[in-house]
């Protein structure tokens, strides 16, 4: 069960956006 | 956090699973009996909203940050 790169990528851009959330929630 | 129960409870279950995609709303649906969809799908959109999860591979599928 492995993922495509362009999966991947559009974790890692979603993960990146929900950081970002968290530390707008935060400041 | 400040969780409520139920939130807690999803973002656990998000949290442990190790899959590369993340954890799929149905299986988080078996794992969660005693929880109704509509409370499933409130906690979360809040843990969305909070940036604690995200989505990966579909709308359906959930990693923690």
């Amino acid at each position: 069960n492995t993922l495509t790169p362009e999966q991947k990528r559009k974790i890692e851009e979603n993960r990146l956006k929900a950081l970002a959330r968290r530390a707008e929630r935060l400041a | 956090y400040g969780f409520t129960a139920n939130q807690n409870q999803v973002f656990n279950l998000i949290k442990s699973c190790s899959l590369a995609e993340g954890i799929s709303v149905q299986n988080l649906r078996t794992a969660l009996k005693y929880m109704s969809l509509y409370d499933i799908r409130n906690s979360l959109q809040f843990l969305i909203n909070e940036g604690h999860i995200f989505s990966t591979v579909d709308e359906n599928h959930f990693k923690a940050t």
